[in-house]
């Protein structure tokens, strides 16, 4: 799987996900990844883009968990991007990345490593896969 | 005016032997694509054609689970999915059980813009592309002889497997590695997941 988040300089957020899906998968099987809320997700405060096992994430409705708990717990987005991942998997395996209206930019997986990039007009940049 | 920020993924996951040819394509990749998105947000491109744009390169390119080089069905397949949104009207597209566009992505973009829909799936996604006219290729364009080499060892497993890939030795090495290392992952240890 692979996935995009992006804010631009007037504050708009966006995500996008696509994947092949699951190595011997049935025909017919659907994912996270096409699904709004779990594995892509969009609004006004953040951008969510995630990538594991899709069930998991799906029972999660992950990626919108981001924006609820943003938008209801008044959380920050690393804060929220935590405890989603932290607290709403039930034992899956999972990662994320994820950008604010405010140019934050966050990331977190419970996997013990993630092909991730991000980085911020402050000048920040990273690349990485482990932890 | 507010600052830009971007992220990209490759999938969660990662075989603790990768070797380090493997990891040092894998950042490349993942810094041009970083690359392409800051250059376009410094010029001012909306936030939803940004995303679009990097996820294209990202599915072009077989190194990773998406477009060419995605994962296959039991049966040898590619069935390929894809969602996009944008943040400030809460508009999306997405799409499942692709077999000849080359870009997933795109068409969920094109479901989002030019759809009375959210989602379409399987021969009416289909049938959407060639209306719309986005570039197609066959079924083998997106299968890889890696992916052949694994779904062949994922069936030996018996076991699907979740956005990784079976290291090219034997599935039993990975078993006795198993022994070792009890992490597991999807049901397997994690030692027989291979690079992605």
């Amino acid at each position: 799987t692979v996935g995009c988040v992006a804010v631009d300089m007037e504050g708009r957020c966006a995500a996008a996900t696509s994947t092949g899906g699951l190595m011997n998968k049935m025909t017919g099987r659907i994912g996270d990844s096409p699904l709004i809320g779990s594995g892509t997700y969009a609004c006004d405060l953040c951008g969510v883009s995630c990538t594991g096992e899709g069930e998991a994430i799906i029972r999660a409705t992950l990626a919108r968990d981001v924006a609820a708990v943003m938008e209801y717990k008044g959380l920050g987005l690393q804060e929220a991007v935590n405890f989603v991942i932290n607290e709403r998997l039930d034992g899956g395996k999972a990662g994320l990345i994820a950008v604010s209206r405010n140019g934050e930019v966050a990331c977190r997986f419970n996997t013990n490593g993630m092909f991730r990039g991000c980085a911020t007009e402050d000048g920040f940049m990273e690349v990485g896969i482990w932890d | 005016m507010g600052r830009w920020a971007i992220a990209v993924h490759g999938g969660a996951g990662v075989d603790p032997n990768l070797p380090q040819q493997r990891q040092e394509e894998a950042k490349q990749l993942l810094t041009r694509c970083l690359n392409l998105g800051i250059s376009a947000l410094r010029s001012n491109l909306p936030a939803i054609d940004v995303v679009e744009l990097v996820v294209r390169e990202l599915e072009s390119d077989p190194l990773f689970n998406s477009g060419r080089g995605s994962a296959l069905t039991e049966k040898g397949t590619v069935e390929m999915e894809a969602s996009i949104m944008d943040g400030p009207n809460r508009r999306c597209g997405a799409v499942s059980g692709l077999t000849t566009v080359k870009n997933p992505i795109s068409l969920a973009r094109l479901v989002m813009e030019k759809s009375p829909h959210s989602y379409l799936a399987f021969s009416g996604a289909e049938e959407f592309a060639r209306k719309q006219g986005v570039e197609l290729e066959q079924n083998d364009y997106f299968i890889t002889e890696d992916n052949v080499g694994m779904l062949k060892l994922a069936k030996e497993a018996n076991s699907i497997l979740f956005d990784y890939r079976i290291p090219l030795k034997t599935c039993s090495a990975g078993a006795a590695a198993a022994m070792e290392s009890p992490l597991q992952m999807n049901g397997l240890p994690i030692s027989v997941y291979a690079p992605e």
